[in-house]
């Protein structure tokens, strides 16, 4: 399970302070499928990179499956990130001089596997988002939706039990944007916990339970109804 | 009026030729506001690219009030560029080491205006997007829909009489969405042309004119039923 208590996060700048995050309680089961909303500049974002263990929170603390993660080690950290957690990043983050298929072996590089066995990991990640054919692109020879794409390959590829999605459709025509959600859909069936922000209504849908954020707060926090 | 005649245009790599647009005609005339849809890879930000002489066809002319661009002097296109045209891009390239205003203002810079006239220009133009108050924020320190309309800001700065908008709404919630929206249809309304790619049908229907792509084709070409 996920858990935060009492999370702030403030930004520091010269001569003012952005409270990005007020005060966040927020319990995620193992399993659950979470849709996050809000306006932008809200905190989603900010939310989602404390729940990934990739930025800290001010005050407050985070609980991963029982462990309070500010007192991890480093090596406990990064295996969390680079194993146990796959993250979708609304600018996708993508290294611009490696090609769409080292840009997804980057994590099994990081966890050893040999060249065979994470190029063959690495080629499936990429023919389920549709892109087998444009391998040896570089992302600044890719489409924006091609890009957002290899970002869910990239973060997929580790078989992940948590995934955090970052306006994974913001891209994507309704066509590829479902087929993407089928893809996650799939993953929380199997047992995975699928968190996601979207202001796509019809995306957000696809959740159990959808969370609505403003300046910095949860607004509401409801079930989605069964159909 | 924007003229694409027979454009092609094909994007050479070891080994592989991309056939980005296959064989493209098209006019669009003053003051049309037109949508371009279809899916992730199909050639909206390629076409983009060219109606906005940021690239060149591979064979085929684009005539852009009655002249070839292909026949253009460099200061001529620079020229189109910073003022005739305005480029909202899909991701966004904004100076990450320039604030907001300093991106907003560089249109202006470009254009020779004097350092006051530019920030009063500069600040409006973030004012109407409703990032006043983060004025002094790098892109790094905005959230992505911010990102966002820093490039909104910036292609508006100068006025343009054409707006090319790719995904201009991607990384917005509904109502920030709509906010962008309405400026777009404002600046319609007083006579300038709008282009605008998206994959939100809602989003589409702001326009007068849905152009659908499909592998480098357009596959229809309707106006949209006044309501
Ligand atoms: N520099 C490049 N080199 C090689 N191929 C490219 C390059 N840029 C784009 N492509 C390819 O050209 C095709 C069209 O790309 P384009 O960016 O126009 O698509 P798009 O319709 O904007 O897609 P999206 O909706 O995903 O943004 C894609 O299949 C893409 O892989
Ligand atoms: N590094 C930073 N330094 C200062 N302020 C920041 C930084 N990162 C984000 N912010 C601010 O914190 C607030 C929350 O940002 P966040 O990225 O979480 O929003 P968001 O809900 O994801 O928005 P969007 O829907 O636009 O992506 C925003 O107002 C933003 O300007
Ligand atoms: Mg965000
Ligand atoms: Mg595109």
């Amino acid at each position: 399970a996920l858990h935060l208590n009492q999370v702030k996060k403030i930004y520091t700048m010269t001569g003012e302070d952005v409270c990005a995050l007020s005060s966040i309680d927020l319990v995620i089961n193992e399993n659950e499928y979470v849709a996050i909303m809000g306006p932008s500049g809200s905190g989603k974002s900010t939310l989602m990179n404390i729940l990934g263990c990739l930025d800290v929170a001010t005050s407050g603390d985070y609980f991963l499956a029982g462990a309070n993660v500010s007192e991890l080690s480093d090596d406990a950290l990064a295996e969390i990130r680079n194993r146990r957690i796959g993250f979708i990043f609304q600018t996708f983050n993508l290294l611009p001089r490696s090609s769409l298929l080292q840009n997804v072996e980057l994590p099994l590089i990081y966890r050893g596997i040999n060249a065979r066995e994470r190029r063959q990991l690495a080629e499936a990640s990429i023919a389920r988002v549709g892109l087998g054919d444009r391998m040896k692109h570089k992302p600044n020879e890719l489409s924006g939706g091609q890009r957002q794409r290899v970002a869910i390959a990239r973060a997929l590829v580790n078989n992940p039990s948590v995934i955090l999605a970052d306006e994974p459709t913001g891209n994507l025509d309704s066509k590829t944007g479902q087929e993407i959600m089928e893809i996650l859909n799939q993953l929380h069936a199997v047992g995975n916990t699928i968190i996601l922000v979207t202001h796509e209504h019809e995306i957000a849908q696809n959740a159990e339970r959808i969370i609505q954020l403003k300046d910095g707060m949860i607004e509401s926090d409801h079930t989605v109804p069964m159909l």
